[in-house]
């Protein structure tokens, strides 16, 4: 049977937040060359069973929701991101050497329960 | 306070003792531009890239580090007939690699100045030697030690590059936190052109145009895991 979409606004349910830090804030542009700044995204909201049935979550995200509906005891599917990307930082140290590095995982491109 | 806490925490995860605070730019050079350009061109695309492999040199690595030259000129008179045109310590301060990792590349680039055409100018031998740190880097002129390369660089020139990772691999071991090299640059004047007027441009062009720098890629094993099959 289909699973009915919750009510209400999907504000709740588990989803990417977006936030930006910018190196301006931070001081750094006076040492970053590139970029400007970087994507701090992060994850949360609700992972109610509902949600496990069809966005992008896993199938322990799904057992874990049917428990937690049979037994309140067992925790609720969590939210997590389930994209990453790297980032690569362009800049010069103390020495005058030019550095560019490059960083795996830093961005949540996609979360999930 | 709290920010600046944090700050320290997140220079921390970035490998970083403390924020740099660095008197002046250098100009950003033009491979590390390309290389940043190209990821940054691949993630805005949603491409998945290995961020532990340098494509556009060939070798793996996640840290790419370029080492200005802070030498000097040894020789500054009118180069003399026969003899090298041009004489020069280079002397880069590696303190700045101290990261565990793997070296998987130093590439010594000379550049000779602006590729033209218009006329050809006389071909120039470019000879390197390793320069022992130890006792004779005060003194005005740094003996040369063993000789690393000796090439030939028909005009019109543009940059020349080295390869250096045997040298920095002895160095990486020996603790020592500086690399001094001794260039030597001779040109070989058209014998037919009588007084050499070709050889003392050329000479008097390579004084003011020559630009020397280090490229060294280390790949991080921390950050990087062997070449990770694609994830299930």
């Amino acid at each position: 049977a289909a699973i009915p979409v919750p009510k209400g606004s999907c504000r709740s349910l588990c989803h990417r937040h977006q936030l930006f830090i910018s190196f301006r804030d931070l001081g750094w542009h006076k040492w970053v060359i590139a970029p400007k700044g970087f994507m701090a995204n992060y994850c949360h909201g609700d992972c109610p069973f509902s949600m496990t049935t069809y966005l992008n979550s896993s199938n322990y995200a799904f057992m874990q929701a049917l428990m937690h509906a049979v037994d309140p005891n067992v925790p609720k599917a969590v939210c997590i991101p389930t994209k990453l990307s790297p980032i690569s930082m362009l800049y010069q140290d103390n020495d005058e050497n030019v550095v560019l590095r490059h960083y795996e995982d830093m961005v949540v491109d996609e979360c999930g329960c | 306070q709290t920010s600046r806490f944090q700050e320290y925490d997140l220079l921390q995860f970035l490998d970083l003792e403390r924020a740099p605070s660095p008197h002046r730019f250098q100009p950003v050079p033009p491979v590390l531009r390309k290389i940043f350009q190209a990821r940054e061109a691949a993630a805005a695309g949603g491409a998945s890239q290995d961020l532990c492999y340098v494509k556009e040199l060939g070798v793996r690595g996640n840290l790419l580090r370029l080492f200005p030259d802070h030498g000097f000129f040894l020789n500054t008179q009118e180069p003399s007939r026969d003899g090298p045109c041009l004489q020069k310590f280079l002397y880069f301060n590696l303190s700045a690699v101290k990261e565990k990792g793997k070296l998987t590349m130093a590439r010594l680039t000379l550049d000779l100045g602006p590729r033209s055409y218009y006329h050809l100018r006389p071909e120039v031998v470019v000879s390197l030697f390793v320069v022992e740190e130890r006792g004779v880097w005060g003194r005005p002129h740094p003996k040369p030690g063993r000789m690393l390369a000796l090439q030939s660089v028909p005009g019109p020139q543009g940059p020349v590059h080295f390869n250096l990772q045997g040298v920095l691999k002895d160095w990486n071991g020996s603790g020592r936190k500086n690399l001094g090299l001794y260039l030597e640059i001779l040109a070989k004047g058209d014998r037919y052109s009588g007084v050499n007027v070709q050889v003392e441009n050329t000479c008097d062009r390579l004084m003011r145009s020559l630009h020397a720098s280090l490229l060294v890629v280390t790949l991080n094993p921390e950050h990087c895991h062997p070449s990770s099959r694609k994830r299930r």
